[in-house]
């Protein structure tokens, strides 16, 4: 399977709806400080079922905190929405998902109601959505997801923790 | 679980050796479970010796040759079960720019496999150059992000400016 | 003890506020110290509030906006207590065109007082045009550190080279 | 006072005399990775007093791991020796050491001898340098010499130990 889109809606500073075409090769994303691109990161491993808020980012609000809280000029959202567009072209996917050309998957989130998953339009339980990744050798917490911080993170770590990064990866 | 382990620490550290005197231009490094007989209870550890100096653990090398030491064990891991998507967020912060080099030429390598699609996000210039399209992401209203995309051959100068 | 330490807390929370505004062009923030009755038993807990965006801890800020606060925090202690001799490590690494800028009129600004002498390394080319002098760190025998002096017409380039 | 030189002498990568004049103002530092840039700073720390081999990042040497420990072409020295010239023009140095223009710290370690502090040419004790450096409001540990990593340390300490670094600069 090929990763192809990321829409984004509510989600963090991306308060707008939002989409992110990721073409095949190297795709660049550059910008000031503070300004969002780690938020599109986060946006990536949340639609994949990261269920931890603190990997988040998040404060004490738990998972909420993704949703857009507001600026000076803007209110605070209720909701917030992501979905991934997977090309299946190259038919990789695992057997229940492996009948379509594309493959959708979404999360959503609603303050006081929890989050959602859907692939391709059926809700299913997050489960679903970490086997799916599983099964394509990706997901929230894959190796292959570098976030900022995370080099230094494996320096400073004991040898211990670096042998649970290797035991997660294999 | 044991031979799990076992087999993966094999074949990570041998794309970790070759990744290593790849990336730093020479040298050589290797991986170890210290610490324990049991690989399930032992630590790794890295052993590195940049080119022309001596071998030693990863602490006692520079800010940037800990960070490149660091960058070829994660791709170590990812070509031992490549991904279809590696996103890279300011990874190159503490190299110099021969360093960036040698990370991108890698970069351009594994994605010419055309398996693996890449999000890099960076500050650096030499970086942007080497993408095949560029984002831009501002913030022209305060505190609500917007999503641009950059010419790749405009100047990078305005990318950066607040 | 105690009150040392509440009259060094109300001088470096006011060089912060300022400096905090100045190096993020706008904003505002304050130090607290939090989860103790006794200052001798609290913590010091960062609260900002980058231009237009609501106010949050430091964990909530960005990579370079946590750097460019923490810069901040360093420098308010610093001014509450000049030094001679400032040397300050790649602080640059995390940070934007527009940052690296502001961070280098605030350098600027206290160098020119002439009681305190700046030592600043660093791989970024703005900060680099920005020094009055340069020397260059070469390893031109492996292993064997060899300082040169550079001069500031000369072009970068040659200085990250490995 | 002012910070005027710095020369090292088989300290870390530096094996052969080197010297850093510190001029007014900004004095940039650059290079590769890895050639020797914060093993400058280091030296500088080192004369200054700092008694913890592991703020000199280094290995189960202990403080002999400061002595440069050779390269393929070049054997491993015994002795490694740093000293820092201070003008003191201004005439604003501790009483003992008022009188003089300038005042010479030097600081020589030999493998399994430690270390020995002269002030002008006169062995003095450890305690003697540290006095001289916090009369003049720096030191080894001073919030002014913000090492490689210092600034993501604060950002991901504690707030109890932010609190410490606050009553190390009162
Ligand atoms: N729920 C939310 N609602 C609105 N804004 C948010 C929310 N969560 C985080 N933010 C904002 O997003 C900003 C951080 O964005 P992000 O970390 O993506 O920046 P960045 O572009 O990666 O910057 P850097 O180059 O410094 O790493 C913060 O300033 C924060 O105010
Ligand atoms: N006792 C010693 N003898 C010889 N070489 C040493 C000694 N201690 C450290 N080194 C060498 O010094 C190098 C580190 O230098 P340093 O940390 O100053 O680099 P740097 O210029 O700051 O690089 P970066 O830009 O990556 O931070 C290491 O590669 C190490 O091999
Ligand atoms: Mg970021
Ligand atoms: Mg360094």
């Amino acid at each position: 399977i090929q990763f192809s889109r990321l829409r984004i809606n509510g989600f963090k500073s991306f308060v707008d709806r939002t989409e992110l075409d990721i073409g095949p090769g190297l795709t660049g994303v550059v910008g000031p400080n503070g300004c969002g691109k780690s938020n599109l990161v986060e946006a990536l491993r949340w639609v994949m079922g990261e269920n931890s808020a603190k990997r988040m980012r998040g404060g004490e609000g738990g998972m909420e905190d993704v949703i857009f809280n507001g600026t000076a000029q803007r209110s605070a959202r209720d909701l917030a929405e992501v979905s991934l567009l997977l090309n299946n072209g190259s038919r990789s996917a695992p057997a229940a998902y492996n009948g379509a050309d594309e493959i959708e998957v979404s999360r959503k989130i609603e303050r006081d109601h929890g989050s959602t998953y859907k692939i391709n339009g059926k809700t299913v339980r997050a489960r679903d959505v970490h086997m799916l990744f599983a099964d394509t050798v990706t997901g929230a917490n894959s190796p292959a997801m570098v976030s900022q911080g995370r080099v230094a993170q494996i320096i400073n770590s004991k040898p211990v923790d670096r042998r649970l990064i290797l035991e997660e990866s294999a | 679980a044991r031979d799990r382990l076992k087999a993966a620490f094999d074949h990570v550290n041998t794309h970790f050796q070759r990744l290593f005197t790849q990336l730093f231009g020479g040298g050589k490094a290797h991986l170890a479970l210290i610490d324990a007989d049991d690989p399930l209870g032992a630590g790794l550890e890295i052993y590195a010796q940049p080119p022309g100096k001596t071998l030693q653990s990863l602490s006692l090398l520079s800010g940037g040759e800990q960070a490149l030491a660091s960058i070829s064990l994660i791709f170590a891991m990812f070509l031992t079960n490549p991904s279809p998507i590696c996103v890279l967020d300011e990874i190159d912060a503490p190299l110099d720019d021969a360093n960036v080099d040698r990370v991108c030429n890698l970069l351009e390598e594994i994605a010419a496999r055309g398996e693996t699609r890449f999000l890099v996000i960076t500050h650096h210039r030499m970086t942007m150059a080497r993408m095949n399209r560029l984002y831009g992401v501002t913030m022209a209203e305060r505190g609500v992000s917007q999503l641009v995309s950059v010419d790749l051959q405009q100047s990078f100068e305005f990318l950066e400016a607040a």
